[in-house]
């Protein structure tokens, strides 16, 4: 039997509008530790993984690890008939078909329950190695939101390039060129953590894609280092993250 | 000209 309450339902539509541009059906995998989700896109050039612990949740119970086979799109539309201050609570029986919804008005004189049908979707889990990123940044989430937004105009390749002293977004296509520097900052809105510098390369349009994951979190870390994915990832406060990977384009 | 690499060639399937 799984189920898990949050007091919002806000926080779980900013979830699944983080991953539905990128999937759209995924396993979600719950245990007595929390819910985890891993999934490729459909061309396997990025992966995100969600992962939140058990203590994020207003009530959770899990007394078997459960597979939920989950259709995003269907998922959406089932949030869109609740209210963000509502509480949601999720529940599946052991071996279900299906999960159910109940959302909860905050002055609690309206319930509404919905039930979702399970997919069984064959889906493989990666190993994610372990990784020294050379080049660490932190910067507010809005920024690189803004960043990925305006570079897209120029070109669908983005050059980041990571030294000691700032990191350099870039776009160059037919229109022009952009290039748009980020330093350290004295409040520490931007952190930059480098060993050695680093100069990738990737499609903008799936870094476009992991901004959506913005309404989640103030702040994002970027980890790059030398022919490795690149990692971007938003801490859901400090219960978990949604984090993103990315393989660089190379040169012919 | 770049080539868009895939995740598989990064991370093994369990």
């Amino acid at each position: 039997m799984f189920e898990a309450r949050l007091s919002s339902t806000l926080t779980l539509k900013k979830i699944v509008d983080a991953l539905r541009d990128i999937l759209n059906q995924s396993t979600l995998d719950c245990s007595d530790t929390g819910i985890q989700l891993q999934a490729m896109d459909n061309s396997h050039v990025s992966l995100v993984c969600l992962c939140l612990r058990s203590d994020y949740f207003e009530k959770y119970k899990c007394s078997r690890n459960v597979s939920l086979g989950l259709d995003l799109k269907s998922l959406t539309k089932v949030l869109k008939c609740a209210n963000g201050d509502d509480a949601v609570t999720i529940k599946a029986a052991d071996k279900a078909d299906k999960i159910e919804l109940s959302f909860e008005s905050a002055g609690k004189e309206r319930t509404a329950d919905y039930e979702l049908r399970l997919l069984n979707l064959d889906q493989e889990h990666l190993a994610i190695p372990e990784t020294e990123y050379s080049c660490v940044i932190h910067m507010p989430a809005s920024e690189f939101a803004r960043i990925c937004r305006d570079l897209a105009v120029f070109s669908e390749s983005v050059v980041i390039a990571c030294s000691k002293n700032c990191i350099k977004f870039s776009a160059n296509g037919e229109m022009g060129s952009a290039n748009i520097k980020l330093s350290q900052t004295s409040k520490a809105e931007v952190t930059l953590q480098v060993d050695e510098p680093v100069t990738l390369s990737f499609a903008g349009r799936y870094l476009n894609t992991f901004t959506r994951a913005t309404p989640l979190s103030e702040k994002v870390k970027i980890g790059m280092a030398a022919d490795v994915p690149l990692l971007v990832e938003y801490p859901i406060e400090d219960y978990g993250y949604i984090r993103y990977y990315l393989a660089p384009k190379v040169d012919d | 000209s770049q080539t868009q690499v895939r995740l598989d060639s990064f991370f093994k399937a369990l």
